[in-house]
């Protein structure tokens, strides 16, 4: 199944 | 100290509106620059960032930095009370407890006043990095609300596909499928109505229609939206505010099948 970007680990690491 | 007035309480309402249903308690970061504010909702699926710059207040004062703690279910029904013309005055001191709020209705003389209480809110301040977007599109924002809900009786998700031929909406769901295609439309009168494609690389990706239509709720404060995407990161919905102040919203991806 599609799974959902952590947009907190992705903002806190980028 | 913060003092910072609106002609009309009409653009906090609406942003505010916009927002609360995704997020509930979060800070509104006072400076010398204007009010900001950053928050994820629960679910780390979507975030909200609000730039209210200093320009958008007539006048504006704020001496040092202040973090207004804020319960927008709280502040939501302390604005029920102020008319949409009404201007609307935020007041705070240094080290607050509560933020002031006067609506007046210049009109009938009349003066309502009321103090919110605030709270401490422990918050981190994630760093949005600058993205060279494979695709933006900018389209009037009531199409795009249009779009969200009419594919939202579809299915849960929707895959927003950017080529250089125009823009594809287009969900698959159980009683069947439907799409729209936008194409580029510059009308020369109506620029409201524009539709516009700046296109890298072709670019698709797939987001739920829930957030999507959530965000649309912000539709009233502007007459365009900025849809920008690149693969594998989020997508950022801007709805532009006069002055160079915004509201966006980041959404997640869905990755994979």
């Amino acid at each position: 199944a599609p799974f959902q970007l952590d947009l907190y680990n992705y903002f806190l690491t980028s | 100290m913060l003092e910072a007035r609106l002609d009309t309480a009409n653009l906090f309402k609406s942003a505010v509106d916009a927002i609360k249903d995704l997020v509930q308690d979060c800070n509104f970061d006072c400076n010398d620059s204007g009010i900001a504010l950053q928050a994820m909702d629960n679910s780390h699926v979507a975030l909200v960032s609000m730039m209210l710059k200093a320009e958008a207040f007539s006048p504006f004062r704020c001496d040092r930095n202040i973090a207004l703690g804020v319960n927008l279910t709280s502040l939501t029904k302390v604005l029920r009370a102020a008319g949409r013309d009404d201007t609307l005055t935020l007041k705070a001191e240094d080290a607050p407890d509560v933020l002031n709020l006067v609506f007046e209705a210049t009109a009938q003389d009349r003066i309502s006043e009321y103090d919110l209480k605030l709270m401490d809110i422990d918050q981190e301040h994630l760093g949005i990095p600058d993205t060279e977007y494979a695709a933006t599109i900018s389209m009037p924002s009531a199409e795009f609300k249009r779009i969200t809900t009419d594919l939202m009786a579809m299915s849960e998700s929707v895959t927003i596909e950017a080529t250089k031929d125009g823009v594809k909406f287009s969900s698959t769901g159980d009683i069947g499928n439907g799409s729209i295609t936008l194409r580029q439309h510059t009308p020369v009168d109506k620029p409201n109505e524009t539709v516009e494609i700046e296109l890298s690389e072709p670019v698709a990706l797939t987001f739920s229609l829930k957030y999507l239509t959530n965000f649309c709720k912000a539709q009233p404060l502007s007459n365009q939206v900025k849809l920008c995407l690149s693969a594998e990161v989020p997508l950022m919905v801007e709805y532009g505010l006069e002055g160079g102040s915004y509201l966006r919203f980041y959404l997640a991806p869905k990755i994979g099948d």
